[in-house]
C-alpha cells in the first residue's frame, strides 16, 4: 500500500511539471493541483487528466468569443509588444473577411519600424484588399483618422489598423495608443470596436503584465494567441483569463494566409495537457 | 521581494545554529517559487536548487545577523556563476583569415534582423567593416527590412537576384572575400525548431559558409519553451552564443538562465531597445538580480 502511495506522489509531481511547463504559472498550477488532490481524496477511480481538463475548460469557457459581424463600419485595432505577430495576424484576418465577401480597408499604423509599411502592403496584396498609408515617421493617429474617414465615406464594413510593436512598460508609447483611440472617435464615436491584443504563445509569465497594462490603457476587447504551431503551449492565457476575463478570438497556427483559426477551448486544453 | 519572503521563511528558523535538510525546505520553496515566476524552466530550477542546497547545508548562514540576506547571496552567487561568472572573454571569435562569419538564428519575431544591425554598429565601433546579408526570402519585405537596417547602421548590405538562402549566403561570402569586408553577418528567417525542412536549410547555410559564430537570438520574455527551442537549435547546429532581446521590458528573464543551462553556450549580448545602439555585452550579475526579483 505504501508503494502505491509513493507512485502517486511521483505522478503528482509529473503532472505538476506538465502544467508548469505549459506556462500556466505557479498560482494557477497550485490551484489546479489542490483541486486534483481534493478529487483524489475520495479514493475512487479518478482520471487525473480528466479532472484537470474539466477545471481548465471551465476557466477557458467563461468568456466565449464574440463573432466578427459586419455592422456599419467596424474598426479593429491590433496591438501588442514587439514581434508577436500583429502584422501577420492582420493580413490573415483581412484575407478571411475579404473571402467572406466583405470589404476591408487596411491602415498602415506602424510608421516606425524598418519596412513595416512595405510588409503590410505585401499582406494587403496577398489578401486582395487596399492599404492606406502615409510616409514612415508619420503620426499613426493621423493615418488612423484618414482610414476611418475613408471607410465611412465608402461604406467599407471593416477597417483593420496595424500598430507598431511596443513594450507595455513604455508610457509614451502606450499614450500613443490613447491618441489613436481619440483620433478614431472623432470619426466614429464607438471606434475602435475591437482592440485585439496579440500574444505570442512562447511568452511566459510576462504575458500577464502585458495583458494587464494593455487592457487598462488600450481598452483590449479580445486576445489573439499566435505561434501555437510551435512547441509552446500558451498556458499564460489561463491566468490572464482568470484575472481579466477577456475572450480569445483567434489562434495563429502558422505563417500562411489561412493560418488563423477561431479559438477552440477543448483543442487548446488537450494541447496543454499533451 | 525575495529578500522579504526569505526573511519571513527564516523567522521560523531562528535559534537554530545550523541549516539542516529539514529546516531548509521552506526557504528553498520560496526560492523555487521566485524562479518559476521568473520563467526559469522547471527542471533547471530543480537542478539549481539541489546545488544551492548543497552549498547552504552545514553553512554557518544562521549565525549571522541576517540569514535571509546571506542565503540570497549564496543563491545570487550561484546564479551569476552559472550564467557566465566574470564573462571576461571577447564576445566574438574573429577568424584568423577574414572574413569572420556570424550567423543569426532563432524563432519567429525574436529580433534577429534588428540584432544584425546592432551587431554591425557594435563591430564598426571596434574598427571592423561588416557586410549584412539578407537571407530571409520568406517573410514579406524581410529583405527590404535588412537593407533599411543596414542603411541606418551605415554598413553595406548584400544585394542579389538569387532566391535561394544558401546560395545567397555563399555568394555574399565570396563577395566579402573579393571586396575585403572582414565580417559577414547572415540574417536568416525565423523558423520553428519543429520544421525539419527549415532546420535542414540552416545546416546547409552552415555547411556553405562555415560560420565562426552561430548566435541563437531569443526573446527575454520566453517562458518554459526556451529550453526546448534552444536545445533543438543547439543539437542541430551547434550554436556558439546567445543574444537575449527585449530586455528593456519588465520580464524577469528566467529564459536566460534556462538557455544557458540547457545549451552550455555563453550568453553574449542583450538587446535593450529598438534602436541600433540599444545593444550591450551580457552582464550575468544584472540578469541574476532581475531573475530573483
Ligand atoms: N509559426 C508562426 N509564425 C508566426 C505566426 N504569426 C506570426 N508569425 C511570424 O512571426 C514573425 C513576426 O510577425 P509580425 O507579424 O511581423 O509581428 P509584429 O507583431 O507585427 O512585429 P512588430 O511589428 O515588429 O512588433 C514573422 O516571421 C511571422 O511570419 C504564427 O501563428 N505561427
Ligand atoms: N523593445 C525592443 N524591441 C526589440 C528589440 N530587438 C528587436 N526588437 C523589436 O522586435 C520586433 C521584431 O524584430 P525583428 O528584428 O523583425 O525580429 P526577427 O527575429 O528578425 O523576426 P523574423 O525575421 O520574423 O523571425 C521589431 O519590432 C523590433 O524592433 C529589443 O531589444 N527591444
Ligand atoms: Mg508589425
Ligand atoms: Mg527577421
Amino acid at each position: 500500500l505504501l508503494g502505491l502511495r509513493r507512485l502517486d506522489e511521483d505522478q503528482m509531481e509529473e503532472l505538476e511539471d506538465l502544467l508548469l511547463q505549459a506556462d500556466l504559472g505557479v498560482r494557477a498550477v497550485d490551484q489546479l493541483m489542490a483541486r486534483l488532490r481534493f478529487e483524489l481524496r475520495g479514493g475512487s477511480e479518478i482520471d487525473p487528466k480528466a479532472v484537470l481538463k474539466d477545471e481548465l475548460l471551465k476557466q477557458l469557457r467563461q468568456r466565449p468569443a464574440r463573432p466578427f459581424v459586419a455592422s456599419g463600419t467596424q474598426v479593429v485595432l491590433l496591438v501588442g509588444v514587439n514581434g508577436v505577430g500583429k502584422t501577420t495576424t492582420l493580413g490573415k484576418l483581412a484575407a478571411h473577411l475579404k473571402a467572406r465577401g466583405e470589404g476591408v480597408l487596411v491602415v498602415a499604423g506602424d510608421t516606425f519600424r524598418a519596412a513595416a509599411i512595405d510588409q503590410l502592403e505585401r499582406w494587403g496584396e496577398r489578401a486582395g484588399v487596399p492599404v492606406i498609408r502615409n510616409q514612415m515617421g508619420g503620426d499613426p493617429a493621423a493615418i488612423a483618422f484618414d482610414g476611418a474617414t475613408s471607410a465611412q465615406a465608402k461604406g467599407t464594413p471593416w477597417v483593420l489598423i496595424d500598430t507598431a510593436g511596443r513594450l507595455h512598460t513604455k508610457d509614451h508609447l502606450m499614450k500613443e495608443l490613447d491618441k489613436i483611440h481619440r483620433s478614431l472617435q472623432k470619426v466614429i464615436p464607438d471606434a475602435p470596436h475591437r482592440v485585439l491584443l496579440v500574444l505570442d504563445a512562447t511568452t511566459g509569465q510576462n504575458g500577464l503584465q502585458q495583458a494587464e497594462v494593455f487592457a487598462r490603457t488600450a481598452g483590449v476587447t479580445d486576445l489573439v494567441l499566435t505561434k501555437l504551431d510551435g512547441s509552446a503551449k500558451g498556458g499564460v492565457v489561463v491566468p490572464i483569463l482568470d484575472r481579466l476575463k477577456l475572450p480569445i478570438a483567434f489562434v495563429g497556427v502558422g505563417e500562411g494566409v489561412d493560418d488563423l483559426i477561431p479559438f477552440e477551448a477543448e483543442a487548446f486544453v488537450d494541447g496543454l495537457l499533451d | 521581494s525575495l529578500t522579504q519572503k526569505l526573511s519571513q521563511a527564516m523567522k521560523t528558523l531562528r535559534g537554530q545554529s545550523k541549516l539542516t535538510e529539514a529546516n531548509l525546505e521552506a526557504v528553498l520553496r520560496e526560492v523555487r517559487m521566485a524562479l518559476l515566476e521568473a520563467d526559469v524552466h522547471v527542471s533547471v530550477a530543480r537542478t539549481f536548487l539541489q546545488r544551492v542546497k548543497e552549498k547552504a547545508l552545514g553553512a554557518e548562514v544562521m549565525q549571522g545577523l541576517n540569514p535571509a540576506q546571506a542565503f540570497i547571496d549564496i543563491v545570487h552567487r550561484e546564479l551569476v556563476e552559472i550564467m557566465g561568472g566574470q564573462a571576461p572573454e571577447h564576445p566574438i571569435t574573429f577568424a584568423s583569415k577574414p572574413p569572420t562569419v556570424v550567423m543569426m538564428v532563432g524563432l519567429q519575431g525574436a529580433g534577429k534582423t534588428t540584432t544584425c544591425g546592432k551587431l554591425a554598429v557594435f563591430l564598426k565601433k571596434l574598427g571592423r567593416s561588416p557586410l549584412l546579408v539578407p537571407a530571409d526570402v520568406y517573410r514579406p519585405a524581410a529583405i527590404e527590412q535588412l537593407h533599411v537596417v543596414a542603411r541606418e547602421a551605415g554598413v553595406p548590405s548584400f544585394r542579389t537576384d538569387v532566391k535561394d538562402p544558401v546560395a545567397i549566403c555563399a555568394a555574399a561570402l565570396a563577395e566579402a572575400k573579393l571586396k575585403g569586408w572582414d565580417t559577414v553577418i547572415l540574417d536568416t528567417a525565423g523558423r520553428l525548431h519543429l520544421d525539419e525542412g527549415l532546420m535542414e536549410e540552416l545546416v546547409r547555410i552552415k555547411a556553405a559558409t562555415s560560420p565562426d559564430e552561430i548566435f541563437f537570438v531569443a526573446d527575454a520574455m520566453t517562458g518554459q519553451d526556451a529550453v526546448r527551442s534552444a536545445t533543438a537549435f543547439h543539437e542541430k547546429l551547434g550554436i556558439t552564443g546567445v543574444v537575449l532581446t527585449k530586455t528593456d521590458g519588465d520580464t524577469r528573464g528566467g529564459a536566460a538562465f534556462s538557455i544557458k543551462q540547457a545549451t552550455g553556450q555563453p550568453l553574449k549580448f542583450v538587446g535593450e531597445g529598438e534602436k541600433l545602439e540599444d545593444f550591450q555585452r551580457f552582464h550575468p550579475d544584472r540578469m541574476a538580480q532581475r531573475i530573483l526579483g
